[in-house]
């Protein structure tokens, strides 16, 4: 199953992320 | 027809020639795939290979949703006792479910699989940050992330789906005409950035079949609208992510939308063949993977009524869901 999140966000928005990371529930996704 | 033509059909059996076509296609799609490795070994960019519409079609055929259904009837028959040791064991060894972690470690106390699938965490093994405004929803792989461009989202890098095909019209909130005529795409997701510099962004968490399958609220927001699209139940792993172009448009979803303090927010949840039920704790009318649908179709529910203005507010790090066998 997946989850997909949509959602606006000023500019300047950037996730911590990389794709294919492992990540729990709760872990930071990004910043503004 | 003579006596020797028709020797010959009697000879030419169908299943060796299933095997010999299929494996023969199987063949072909293997050896394209290994070149796309060398070239991609030597740097040289591969777009991926997408499946083509008959492809999709043969896919689609496979009556998923009857699987899946008949999947979450099997897995709701309680195990014997002396009997759930060894399958719940089987299962965590094969999907590498770390039970260290779950509220219940003792096998015996799931009566069957369907259970063992919805435990639930031990509260101090998932943290929820505190210095970021959003979070991840649940555990899982970042299948992909990043800003939604001219209406179409990635689900993996090179892969894209419509995201007024993904969320359906925007009639959720009264306050966009109806009767939009044929603007350009990009107006759809202008309406849904409702604030002057802002900009639309996606991620995509994948939850594989030993991640621990509820899901949390991602920010502090106010959910106001519930669209759930009955669909097809084809796997979501990343491989066939990779395959087939608007995989997630294909599933059963659920589109919670509402806003955050930035303004619009959504969170979906997409089943997948094994995981074909979504439930939604605060959503007591959704009935998910039902045996007749419509295809096509979607079906409405607003949180907003006339005794609750504001929807549902949830708070970060919250309980909000989760998925199911079935």
């Amino acid at each position: 199953s997946t989850i997909v999140l949509l959602f606006e966000a000023p500019r300047d928005f950037t996730f911590n992320l990389k794709a294919g990371q492992k990540i729990h529930f709760g872990e930071p996704l990004g910043t503004i | 027809f003579n006596a020797k033509s028709l020797g010959l059909q009697a000879r030419i059996r169908p299943l060796p020639l299933f095997i010999i076509t299929g494996g023969g296609y199987v063949g072909y799609d293997q050896y394209g795939r290994y070149r796309d490795r060398e070239l991609e070994r030597r740097g040289i960019e591969v777009p991926p290979r997408i499946a083509n519409e008959a492809q999709v079609a043969l896919y689609k055929s496979i009556p998923t949703r009857l699987l899946s259904r008949a999947w979450g009837r099997l897995n709701q028959v309680d195990l014997p006792t002396w009997l759930r040791k060894p399958i719940f064991s089987l299962y965590i060894w094969t999907f590498g479910v770390n039970m260290k972690e779950a509220a219940v470690e003792d096998l015996h106390h799931y009566r069957n699989l369907g259970e063992f699938f919805r435990r639930k965490l031990k509260p101090q093994v998932r943290p929820v940050c505190d210095s970021h405004c959003v979070t991840s929803p649940a555990d899982g792989k970042i299948l992909h992330f990043g800003r939604v461009r001219n209406c179409e989202v990635e689900q993996v890098k090179g892969v894209t789906y419509s995201l007024e095909t993904f969320l359906g019209p925007h009639t959720w909130t009264d306050s966009v005409p109806i009767n939009r005529n044929d603007e350009d795409k990009s107006s759809f997701q202008d309406m849904l950035v409702s604030k002057p510099g802002n900009e639309l962004f996606h991620c995509v968490v994948y939850l594989a079949p030993g991640d621990y399958h509820c899901f949390h609220s991602p920010t502090d927001w106010r959910v106001a609208h519930r669209r759930h699209f009955p669909g097809s139940l084809m796997s979501v792993n990343p491989g066939v992510a990779r395959w087939i172009k608007e995989l997630f448009c294909h599933n059963e979803r659920v589109v919670l939308s509402g806003e955050w303090k930035h303004g619009f927010f959504s969170l979906t949840a997409v089943g997948a063949t094994n995981v074909g039920s979504i439930r939604i704790y605060f959503d007591k009318e959704l009935r998910t993977n039902s045996p007749r649908y419509s295809k096509g179709s979607y079906n409405d529910f607003s949180y907003v009524s006339n005794n609750n203005q504001e929807g549902i507010f949830m708070r970060k790090g919250e309980h909000l869901g989760e998925f199911n066998l079935g």
